[in-house]
């Protein structure tokens, strides 16, 4: 039966709803952490997205796919990018008492962040995908 | 220091797909 997954994927919807709650809440009283989860979210999505073109190149390279790929992703991604670079301004980060880091560093440490969660979620999807073929 | 109008926005739109993932969250499990 299917009903684990059926229960692994609102259980995975429910605690992103906890965190996407948690980073509204944080952004708008202007914590920094709040601006951490935010914007560590719009990067993963980036990621996410570039990561699904170039999956979809190499896995499934028909016209079809393809175009529906570039334009769905692509859109996302670039939406995301806008927003982490919106919040990389420097009156969004005084908001959020982040103006005495440099931005460099800020976006190494985004950077870090963001390729982790990807490299956690890669081995995550690999291991429920192996267990469902199984 | 004032909160940036594109902070308000962003909280709105994350404050609306809390909702719609508590939806889709029922949607699955009934």
């Amino acid at each position: 039966t299917l009903s684990w997954v059926i229960f692994l994927t609102s259980g995975i919807v429910f605690i992103l709803a906890g965190l996407i709650l948690a980073a509204a809440i944080g952004m708008w009283i202007g914590a920094t952490w709040g601006w951490w989860l935010g914007t560590t979210g719009y990067a993963f999505s980036v990621v996410l997205n570039v990561a699904g073109m170039m999956i979809v190149t190499v896995m499934n390279p028909q016209a079809e796919a393809l175009s529906s790929s570039y334009i769905k992703n692509g859109t996302r991604a670039f939406i995301a990018g806008l927003i982490v670079l919106y919040l990389f301004q420097d009156n969004v980060l005084a908001y959020f008492r982040l103006q005495n880091w440099s931005k460099g560093k800020l976006f190494g440490v985004l950077a870090g962040i963001t390729l982790g969660l990807y490299a956690a979620h890669f081995l995550i999807v690999q291991i429920v995908f192996a267990a469902l073929v199984v | 220091v004032k909160r940036p109008i594109g902070v308000s926005i962003l909280v709105v739109l994350l404050g609306i797909t809390v909702l719609l993932c508590i939806f889709i969250c029922v949607n699955i499990l009934s």
